[in-house]
């Protein structure tokens, strides 16, 4: 319906482009916004439907002016792409998230600030986070392993962070 | 609603019964390269009803059973459960969503006459395929009180796929069709390409989408 | 011409998929092939045309047997595409080769082995290698750093391994 | 034949004059997000002659003039030189090169007649647009016995882009068109989507792409 869509709407936007928004919080700064396209047909051409218009995303980060989204670069484009599903998930929580190796293109600074955003929507959610990087997994309540002790099959093993080994393997005590 | 754990036997990678509890709220999942992490996400997204043997990155459905290693032979079966908190929840808090889901009408006159057994599959979709969607929401909140339009504490969502091409679906042990696990989950943010699952190397696919499917994403959230 | 095709395809075939090819000293074992289709159409229909055919991968790491490249994970995915990047290198090396960021989604241990491969090309090629793991800057005979001072304005620094610090910023000592 | 230095200027977030030289073998380029590590590539790709704005990433070419920031007005211009080192080789390595080319005829009769001035524009196009790609491979190494068919031991290579949207092309300072400098890279492995530039997220574009990509990216090894 249009009110419902128009409302979540409104609540996303302000969620990640706020001025105490997603966006901002991840980046420390800069600034974004989310808009609906002008339709380019139709009765209602040349203005916003709110039953049809598509949805466009525009991303400052500090101190920068790009022109389209895809200048971003590849840390910036998954920070950007977090505070939104952040942003969506603060409007409406699922019971459950899962992220599978999002972390994989954020420098350390970034994977911090990912992981704090992170741990401000556990009343509400599940997290469910697969990653390689140290720093994620220290942010984690609990860790799963997955390992190949035998070729081809793969076993699951409780893990404390102590015994993730800095080559990315389980310690031995860790796959018992 | 919380998920609570889940089981995979026969799956992908997993050839033997395995479990994963989810007791705490952010959950890690380690290990090498290639010894099942991202198994474990299709896992969760075929038991919630996935019908792209694509997105799950296998050629056919039936490439989602264990097909042998060097170590052991083939499956005969892929089975996966998943296991959801499902409990009875605040009045206030249904009477405000269905305020939100019917932009403030009371149906309540209308509810009268809800089906007595929300479990049996054809109330369900019949009560979910009427016409209105804010309707059936309506519907769902009131009969139960619950998220999930069950009548019970636990619900265990089970899928299973046999090398013959034979497929089994059940709610709570009894078996239904592919479509009633579907659309248990309508309206939840999970299942069906949603928001809630982001796969590998998928993060920006928001970023690269064009403004139509951007809009459907909103759409589930809405 | 067919036979410069046939001889290079031959010769890439061998480094990627031989005994002691690329893909297996990747994985450590394993196997994998190179092989062309056979035409599903026109007078050859059914048989592979040297001149027309299209290339097939077929990738199986130590003990596992996927039916489809698809199904291999992440990690497995990107040594099989460095494999067959570094079989074509040996078969006709250019002056260059830029690799960017690559090693996202390899664990340790495939870094480490990432790594020694890169090495064995030094006499031919120059390697530009951007990454975020510090296993592989240690890999590389010098760094340069990127950074920003100003907020929008990019600045190339030298820099010494050990002043690359564990949050990826780069220490006070490598910018002036 | 080696590269020897990159210098950018007014390209992307480089808006002062920078030098990368490329001295020792594995040369690490590393820095936090956003910081302009995957711009050098950019620029690497731009000045060996590539067209489309949005394989760099943009939406019109202009877009890779430095556009400005906080702390700065935007380039009147962006200029990148990419310099190689093109000692003349051996002669039997020429003459196996030549071997491999042709597939052992000697043309040493028909190249009497090659161009005395391999630099300017006109004659090295006309020498590459003859018809037959191994003939003019060979023309290309017989004239000046270097890997590049210019006759110098260093070989800079320079492109402009002006914010009017005029564009300059060099070739060890000489104006040549654009196409001249895709010209004299054929072959090599280097720019044209060849297999030396492994761009940010696109180590497995040869698994995910189709047969017949695969094929063209192997042609050009050949
Ligand atoms: N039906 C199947 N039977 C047996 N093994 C399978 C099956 N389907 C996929 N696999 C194997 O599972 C492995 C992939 O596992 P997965 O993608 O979960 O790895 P991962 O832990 O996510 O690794 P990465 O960190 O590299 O992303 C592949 O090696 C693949 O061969
Ligand atoms: N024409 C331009 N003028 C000014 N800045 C630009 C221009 N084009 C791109 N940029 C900026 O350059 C930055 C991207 O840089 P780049 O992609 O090189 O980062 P990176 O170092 O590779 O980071 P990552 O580690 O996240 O991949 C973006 O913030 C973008 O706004
Ligand atoms: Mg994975
Ligand atoms: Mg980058």
């Amino acid at each position: 319906s249009r009110s419902r869509f128009e409302e979540t709407f409104k609540t996303v936007r302000e969620n990640f482009a706020g001025h105490d928004g997603m966006f901002r919080r991840l980046f420390g700064g800069g600034s974004a916004d989310l808009f609906l396209l002008p339709m380019d047909a139709g009765p209602r051409a040349g203005e916003i439907d709110w039953l049809e218009s598509g949805v466009e995303i525009r991303a400052k980060p500090p101190g920068k002016e790009p022109r389209v989204i895809n200048q971003l670069s590849g840390g910036e484009k998954t920070m950007t792409a977090v505070a939104l599903l952040m942003a969506i998930f603060q409007s409406k929580p699922s019971p459950f998230c899962v992220l599978d190796e999002v972390d994989a293109a954020l420098d350390e600074a970034n994977v911090e600030r990912f992981c704090a955003a992170l741990k401000q929507f556990l009343d509400r959610s599940h997290f469910i986070v697969i990653t390689h990087h140290k720093r994620t997994m220290q942010s984690c309540d609990m860790l799963y392993g997955v390992t190949m002790p035998q070729r081809g099959v793969s076993k699951r093993v409780a893990v404390k962070f102590e015994e993730v080994g800095s080559d990315g393997r389980l310690s031995k005590a860790a796959t018992e | 609603m919380r998920l609570a754990k889940l089981t995979l036997s026969g799956f992908k990678s997993f050839a033997d019964p395995t479990e994963f509890r989810f007791d705490l709220p952010i959950i890690g999942i380690v290990g090498p390269n290639g010894c099942g992490k991202s198994n474990v996400v299709d896992a969760i997204k075929w038991v919630l009803g996935e019908r792209s043997a694509k997105s799950l990155r296998g050629g056919a459905m039936l490439d989602v059973i264990f097909a042998g290693s060097a170590a052991r032979k083939p499956s005969g079966m892929a089975a996966v459960t998943l296991s959801f908190e499902n409990p009875v929840v605040g009045e206030e808090i249904v009477r405000a969503e269905r305020a939100k889901a019917t932009g403030g009408i009371d149906f309540d006159t209308e509810d009268s006459e809800a089906p007595a057994n929300a479990n049996a599959p054809t109330s369900l979709s019949a009560s979910l395929s009427l016409g209105d969607h804010e309707a059936s929401i309506v519907k769902r909140s009131q009969v139960t009180h619950r998220r999930l339009p069950i009548d019970a504490d636990m619900v265990d969502v089970t899928r299973r796929l046999y090398a013959d091409g034979r497929s089994e679906y059940l709610i709570n042990g009894k078996k239904v069709r592919l479509r009633d696990i579907r659309e248990l989950f309508l309206d939840t943010g999970i299942g069906n390409d949603a928001y809630s699952i982001i796969e590998q190397g998928k993060v920006d696919a928001m970023l690269l989408a064009n403004p139509q499917e951007r809009r459907q994403i909103l759409e589930e959230a809405a």
